[in-house]
């Protein structure tokens, strides 16, 4: 497994991005600070500067800031190397905890960072994995993933993500790229009445993004 | 419902294995 903190920079920067274009902005990240602590200090507007010709620059160096520096309030260094060997429910209850980073974020440290399980699926990979029916189209993404995670044998979850990722980026990359997928979004800090009406407000928007990926996928097929 | 897609799940798995 790689290192947790390099993982979950390439988590929020792929949501919606292939990894060679993800990996440029931690490169881009990494030219630009000293280490992840020096970069848990630059501003974000500065950060964003940094990777601004990805999507959702703003938003995910926001995310990305704020995990940062949960990491060191808790543990005085950016560093997640305390939760490898760790118990699933532990690094789960961790995670979760830290803003900034959705389920997909959150399965990926766990299988590339720590060398535990998780099923990650990105953008492109929900939306094929949602259209060959191996998840439920109506089920959550934090849903999805729990469910394929019971699937998938330990020992085989990481040849199970990397070939449903080459496919579904071969198959759903232009669909997210124009963004008709339904989208991962980002944790904002205050999940109390602001996140549930943002939640209620982007089911009917996603509703009617699933639909379009639907019958577009059908139309491609026929 | 869930049964279904366990079962497409290791159909697919299969699948990508032999492409």
């Amino acid at each position: 497994a790689g290192d947790p903190i390099t993982q979950l920079i390439l988590s929020i920067f792929s949501r919606n991005l292939p990894e060679n274009r993800a990996r440029e902005g931690l490169l881009r990240l990494q030219a630009a600070a000293v280490d992840f602590n020096d970069l848990r200090v630059i501003p974000v507007g500065e950060m964003t500067e940094f990777v601004r010709d990805l999507p959702d620059a703003r938003t995910k160096c926001e995310d990305l800031s704020r995990a940062l520096n949960r990491i060191f309030a808790r543990e005085h260094a950016v560093t997640l190397e305390q939760l490898r060997d760790r118990p699933r429910r532990e690094v789960d209850a961790y995670l979760n905890a830290l803003d900034g980073l959705e389920a997909y974020s959150r399965a990926r440290i766990r299988l590339l960072g720590l060398g535990q399980h998780g099923i990650p699926l990105d953008e492109a990979m929900w939306a094929y994995a949602a259209a060959r029916g191996i998840v439920d189209d109506s089920a959550s993404l934090d849903g999805a993933l729990a469910f394929l995670e019971r699937q998938i044998d330990p020992a085989e979850a990481l040849e199970f993500v990397s070939l449903l990722k080459r496919q579904a980026w071969a198959e759903f990359g232009p669909a997210v790229r124009r963004g008709e997928v339904r989208r991962i979004r980002s944790v904002p800090p205050d999940r109390t009445t602001r996140n549930m009406l943002q939640q209620v407000a982007s089911a009917a928007a996603e509703a009617r993004a699933a639909e379009l990926t639907i019958s577009r996928h059908r139309e491609e097929e026929a | 419902g869930a049964a279904r897609c366990a079962r497409r799940v290791k159909q697919l798995f299969r699948q990508m294995r032999s492409a």
